[in-house]
Parts: C-alpha cells; structure tokens; sequence
C-alpha cells in the first residue's frame, strides 16, 4: 500500500517537472501531497510557476494555463504505466496557437516513446494539421453519424460548413 | 498489445455499420458539433466494459442504442467491436495466443449486454481484467472525455489522488 | 412575486424559442419549469431538439450543442431586461465554424436592438474577424499585462506567438 | 447609462494603469494564454461592488493587489474605475446629472476597499444601487466568466431558475 503509492508519486512527480517545463516552454512545477501526512490519505496537489511568474497553487492560474498543467498531470501519471490506446475529447479547446503547437509536440513525442495509439477529437486548425492522418465525422443525412476519411483540406472544410 | 479497429453499429447516433481505423502514431477525429464525436469515445469506453450508464451521458444503459431520427426508427440492439493484436502475449482468458483478437459487447433492448471474444461468449469481468491487464480499461486515465479536464481542475485535492492510485 | 416570476418566465421561454433557432440554424427548443407546480420554487429546464434530431434534454446534446442552448438562454434573459453593457470570455471555445458564425450575427444584431456595447474574448479568428474593434493584451514583460489596440493581423499574430 | 472606458492600476496583473475603451458594438480582446484577459472581466466586476474573494479568484480580497513578479515587487493597492455617459438620466445617489460619471474603487493591503463617485466618497452599496438601476452589476447574468456557461450546463434545474429571478 503505502510503499507502492510514494513510489507512485515520485516517479509521477519527477515526470510532472519535466513535461509542464516541455508543455510551458520553461518555468517550473511540482506535485505536493496536501491534507496529510499520510500518502494513503493525503491529496494531490500541484504547484505550478509559469515561466517568469511566482509559485502557486493550480486554482490561481488563467484557464489556458491550468489546462496545461492538467494536461502534464495526465501524461505524468500514463508515462508510469503507458497504455496502448489514449484517447483525447477537445482537451486543446482553451489553448492558444503557441501552446497548441508544444501540445501536439509533445504527443509526437509520446507515440514515438510508447507506442501508444492517440485518436484525438480536435475542432483546432493546428491540432489538425499535425496528425498522421484525419477522420472526418458528418451527419449527411440528419441525426445520422458517418465516418469517413478526409485530407487536411477536407477536414478544414468539414469544420467549417458554412 | 495494439488497438487495430473501432467497429460500431446501432450504437448512438452510428446506426450504420461504422469503422474507426486506430493506426500507429496520431489520428485526428475532426467535424462539426453535433456529429457523434464524443460518441466514439462512448464506444471505446463501453466495449471496454464500462457499466454505468451516467458514463455514457444516459439514463439507463439502453440509451447508448440507435433511438431513431425523423427519418429513421429507432434499432433494438447495439454493437460495438475492437480488433486487437495482442502481438504474441498471453492472453487471460485462456485463448490461444492467437495475433487478431475482436473483443465485442452487444445490448439489446430490455435484455442487457453480452460480451464476446473471437466469438466465445465471456463475462463482462474476464473482458475488464483482459483490458486491465494492459494497462487500459473503460476508466483509463489515459481516455479524456469533454470537459474532462475541467472537471480535473475543479476537483479538490482528495479526489484528484485517484490518478495516483492507478499509477501505482 | 409569483405572477412577476410567470411573466419573466414567459417572456423568456419566448425569447429562447427564437433565439435557439436563430443560433441552431433551425430546430426548436423550449424552457420547462421542473420539480413543482409553485413557479417559485421549480426549476428551469431546457428542451431543445436540434435540426432534424428529437427532443430532449440538454444533458443529451453534444457539447457544443448545449454551449449553443446555454446561451440562447442567457441571451433570452438578457432580452427581458437589456444590460448596457455584457463581457463574454471565451464563450465560443467548443463552437465549430459554422456556429461561430451564426453566433457572432446574432451578437451583432443584439448590439443593434439594444444599444449593448459588447466586449468579447475569445481565441477564435472567426470571431476576430467579425470584431468592430480589438484590443491585445501582451505580457512583453514577464506577468505584466498590458493593453493595446489591434487590427486583426496584428490579432492573430498575438494568439501565435509561435 | 452607457459604459465608456475602463481603467486599471495596480489590478491583478495589469500593475502598469491600463484603459480598455468601451464603444459601441462589438469590441474583441485576444492574446495568448495567461496574459490577462479574464483578469479584465474581474476589474469590471470588482468595479461594481463585488465582495466575494471568491468570485475573484483569490482567496481573500487583498489577492487582487499586485503581488509582483520575478523582476517587480508588489503593490500596496489597487485601483480600477469606470468612465459612464448618464446621457442625461439621474443618478440614484443625489449626482447632478452630469453626463460623465467616474466610478472608482480602490483597495489598500490590509485595510480594504474605498467607493468614489466623481471623487466623492460613497459606500458600496451605494455603488451596488447605481448599477442595479441601471440593469447592471457585479453579478450581472451579461457578465459571463470563463467556464461558467459549463457550469450553467451542470447546474440542476434548481440552480438555474436564479437566472429567472434576474429577469423578473
Ligand atoms: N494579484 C496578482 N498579481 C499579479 N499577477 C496576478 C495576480 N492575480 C493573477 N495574476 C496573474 O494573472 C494571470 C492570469 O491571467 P488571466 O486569467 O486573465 O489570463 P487569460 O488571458 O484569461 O488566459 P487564458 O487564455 O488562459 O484564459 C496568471 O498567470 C496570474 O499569475
Ligand atoms: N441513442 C442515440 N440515438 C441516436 N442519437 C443519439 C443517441 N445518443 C446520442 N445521440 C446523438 O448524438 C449527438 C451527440 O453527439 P456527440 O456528443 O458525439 O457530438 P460531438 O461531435 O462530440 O459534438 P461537439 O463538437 O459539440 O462536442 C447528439 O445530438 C445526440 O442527439
Ligand atoms: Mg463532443
Ligand atoms: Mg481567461
């Protein structure tokens, strides 16, 4: 119990530091237990300076920027145990055009390391642009969902149907 | 192990045969709102095994079956199926260590979910610990649903040591 | 306070019908009082069923639907009692293309009718683009914000800093 | 009552004084994560009388002084205020009706806020009144915060109906 959680949490925080400094482009962050001095009960918090600003608590960063430590959270703790699928639902919504960019990075990255398989739900012209390859996903006929697979152009042009 | 296929018929809004082809590297999934996106990772989810239907944005279990259009009627049963390669390990079950492994969960409404491995019905326990087994499952944290990671945000400390716990 | 709160209830029920259209590009919605027959204790429900799907309860929409029902309502309220001026932040993140657009027609025609000065953050170039006017806001120096006005080239260079 | 200028010294990140031109129709605000935009909707919020820390972000009031950055040190106060155009409509608080009214609250660490109305000192509720009139205020249902149209989409239908109690 005890001894496989603390492990747990340092290897979760040890890859936490590197991949917000990666996702940032700098500053610096950690993962702390809060409520407890006992790891099976305590929390899990994360403290976090974007680059050029002061250490704080998650609740006090913008929108964006607690999206991005969120996201490190989740890619620290599957970089412990990798699983062979990883699916993602618009988590780069609140992104600007930068972080988006270090975002989709990393996740050539991460398929590179693991071998993971990403399926990655995106409305962003970028995210887009990055992958290998793109399904589109249409209701031609009303309430009737169709896969099929587009190119770049025609994934633009699905996002856009005006 | 290697996800291969997403095979969807009957399930949400993909009443016609559909299939999700999972390829090494990064796959976008791109269209307008409202065109049954989030309802592929349902589908994901729920060939995994999952079993509570708040999951699946339902009420009951049956909601996750075609419910019909203007034009269409609605279907009494959904299928959903995953093609695997389990690259020559072992698999639980007691199957042959066989490459090309379809894991499927059928509904049919009013009368529950049967599941199936390379066509031998199983429980729904030796499909969640088949998955389990490889680090992935219904409840994966590597499967992030909309507004998922909002909800991650707002969480209170407490519940966010759940993540920890499936690192472990 | 019960015939006040029916006549705000209607009104904004009448709004909303329209206003869901207007932003769905068809379909038709409506509000419910839920959970007691004594308008001052029910709640407020939303019915809406977009073009050519059946109706149902917001919780069964997509995400992007339900951001689109959530604020035909807000702009239903805001119709009974026209605000001089109304800030949105990132309202339009989960918005694809198309209702994007139909979103920022309606923003203009509001500030037609009724005099409402707008201001509006967002990440979306096509809503920068249907802008009067806009203002940057850069941190040139580390976690100092500052203000400036822009022209949308300049606008879609400061959302990429790439 | 028309909103004309907004302006901030010492608030949040905008440590240098800021004006945001508030003109008719519609005015956009871009830039890149964490640089200050949703720090803007709580100046106009802060502005009309809002007295939750919570609402702010913060955990107590003073959070929304400056609190300095690696290269400048914190504030001692916090200053934002609002330029109106009455076009000629009384004012609540017993103004000659005078076409520009400034609006201004301003808050010392640890020793809390401080209303002006043209340079006369008013109390906060007096403030609270004068935007309610004009159909306006802190928690005003035009004022939208960011995820908070997620959260109007969670709400149970109980939660909602306060939007109703606005409009009645
Ligand atoms: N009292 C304060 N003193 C200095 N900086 C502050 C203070 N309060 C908040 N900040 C800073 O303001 C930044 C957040 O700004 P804000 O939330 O407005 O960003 P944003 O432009 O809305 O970003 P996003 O696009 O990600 O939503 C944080 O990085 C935070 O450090
Ligand atoms: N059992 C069902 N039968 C038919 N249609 C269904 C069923 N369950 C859900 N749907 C439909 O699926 C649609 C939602 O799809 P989904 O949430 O996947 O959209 P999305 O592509 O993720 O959109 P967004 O970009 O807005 O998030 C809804 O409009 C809903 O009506
Ligand atoms: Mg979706
Ligand atoms: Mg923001």
């Amino acid at each position: 119990g005890r001894r496989r959680l603390m492990a747990a949490f340092t290897a979760a925080d040890r890859h936490f530091r590197t991949l917000f400094t990666r996702l940032f482009g700098g500053g610096r962050a950690h993962l702390a237990l809060a409520d407890s001095e006992n790891p099976l009960e305590a929390g899990l918090e994360i403290m976090a300076s974007p680059p050029g600003k002061r250490l704080q608590a998650l609740s006090l960063l913008s929108g964006g920027e607690q999206t991005l430590a969120a996201l490190a959270l989740v890619f620290a703790v599957f970089l412990c145990t990798p699983a062979p699928v990883c699916m993602l639902d618009e988590v780069d919504a609140p992104l600007d055009d930068a972080n988006v960019d270090r975002f989709c990075a990393l996740l050539t990255e991460l398929a590179g390391v693991s071998g993971t398989r990403f399926l990655v739900v995106t409305h962003h012209r970028m995210t887009m642009a990055r992958m290998d390859r793109l399904f589109g996903v249409t209701m031609a006929e009303r309430g009737v969902s169709q896969l099929v697979s587009v190119d770049l152009a025609r994934a633009e042009a699905l996002a856009d149907p005006a | 192990l290697r996800f291969v296929r997403l095979h969807l018929a009957g399930f949400k809004s993909f009443v016609d045969p559909a299939d999700l082809l999972i390829e090494s590297g990064l796959t976008g999934i791109v269209g307008p709102n409202g065109c049954g996106k989030s309802n592929l990772v349902e589908a994901l989810r729920w060939v995994m095994g999952e079993s509570s239907a708040r999951q699946m944005r339902g009420g009951e279990m049956d909601d996750v079956i075609f419910s019909g259009t203007v034009d269409r009627r609605a279907r009494e049963f959904a299928e959903v199926s995953v093609e695997l390669d389990t690259a020559g390990q072992p698999l639980p079950i007691g199957l042959p260590a066989n490459h090309a492994v379809v894991v499927s969960r059928r509904i049919d409404r009013g009368r529950g979910s049967l599941y199936r491995v390379n066509g031998k019905e199983v429980r729904a326990r030796d499909v969640q610990l088949l998955f389990a087994d490889a680090q992935t499952g219904a409840r994966s944290s590597a499967i992030i649903s909309q507004g998922q990671i909002g909800s991650l945000i707002a969480a209170k400390p407490q519940e966010r040591r759940v993540l920890l716990e499936e690192a472990a």
